[in-house]
């Protein structure tokens, strides 16, 4: 029986940040992509194994997502994820989260808990404390690569306010 | 973004996408990450896609399910439904998918600078590329 994975980190413009961590970005996709691919062999369900690699790739702050999350026109985190299984085509998503340390956990439980497809905002927080989602302040997401992204941005965008806003 | 898409010895795909959003974007603004059909689906009948980019375009073009359509309706291999989508989509701007189908068959596609992706395919043969 085939067994086979693939991950992502993002698609968009290059940048001096991705250039400077060329070796980090590779090292780190090769050893979550692998670890997944032990969990295939070991028969794990591709749910479960989708499921973890994501959480991974959230932990690692070099990725937008999870730790290391941009920063909104306000400074703020918010954090959109979603899972679907092939199998029997449930699927869940959450937006606008601030406290789940995996929203691809919370978006988990949507699908496995919740008779919606989408949470968001605050009710998709409250829904991470009522599932006993690891939840953490949202200075954790936060770091110094996105600040000062964020920090540029503003100060491209106050000194031209038609920049088009990131991305 | 980061996303996966996988396929297990029993045969059943799933996918999973997950983002901090644009950088700079409007408080409030939902991407297609967390969206069904955009930026993550999965159905064993077709293929496992997710998706990254500029969400607004993902989201009107309905990307990941227009590529499971494409697959469905015109019996069309992952990797030519992907490009079609993408070469095709309406507007202006970034798209990168990851697909895999009930066969093993990986679709890898995108018309960005640089997507960081890496994979191990069904003959167990990995890579790792940014772009």
């Amino acid at each position: 029986s085939k067994i086979a994975l693939a991950i992502h980190g993002g698609a968009g413009p290059d940048n001096e940040f991705i250039r400077a961590n060329k070796k980090q970005y590779k090292d780190s996709l090769q050893r979550i992509a692998n670890t997944g691919y032990r969990m295939l062999k070991k028969g794990e369900p591709a749910i479960s194994v989708v499921r973890s690699v994501v959480s991974m790739l959230e932990d690692d702050p070099l990725f937008n997502a999870g730790r290391g999350s941009a920063l909104n026109k306000d400074g703020d985190i918010e954090m959109d994820a979603a899972i679907m299984n092939g199998a029997d085509l449930s699927a869940g998503g959450v937006a606008l989260v601030t406290r789940a340390r995996n929203p691809i956990l919370l978006a988990d439980q949507v699908r496995r808990h919740s008779s919606h497809l989408l949470l968001a905002g605050v009710g998709a927080d409250n829904f991470a404390v009522q599932q006993h989602i690891p939840t953490v302040d949202c200075g954790y997401f936060v770091t110094e690569e996105q600040r000062r992204a964020w920090v540029e941005n503003a100060i491209k965008q106050d000194h031209d306010p038609y920049a088009k806003s990131g991305g | 973004t980061v996303g996966a898409v996988a396929l297990d010895q029993d045969g059943n795909l799933a996918s999973t996408t997950s983002t901090g959003g644009t950088p700079g974007k409007a408080a409030g603004r939902i991407g297609d990450s967390c969206l069904i059909g955009a930026g993550c689906y999965a159905d064993n009948a077709t293929c496992a896609i997710s998706g990254t980019g500029d969400g607004e375009l993902l989201m009107k073009g309905l990307t990941g399910y227009s590529i499971a359509m494409m697959i469905d309706i015109r019996n069309m291999p992952i990797q030519e439904a992907a490009e079609q989508v993408i070469k095709n989509n309406k507007w202006e701007g970034d798209i990168g998918i990851i697909g895999i189908d009930g066969d093993g068959e990986l679709a890898i596609y995108f018309n960005s600078q640089r997507m960081h992706r890496a994979w191990v395919d069904k003959y167990g043969k990995s890579e790792v590329h940014i772009y």
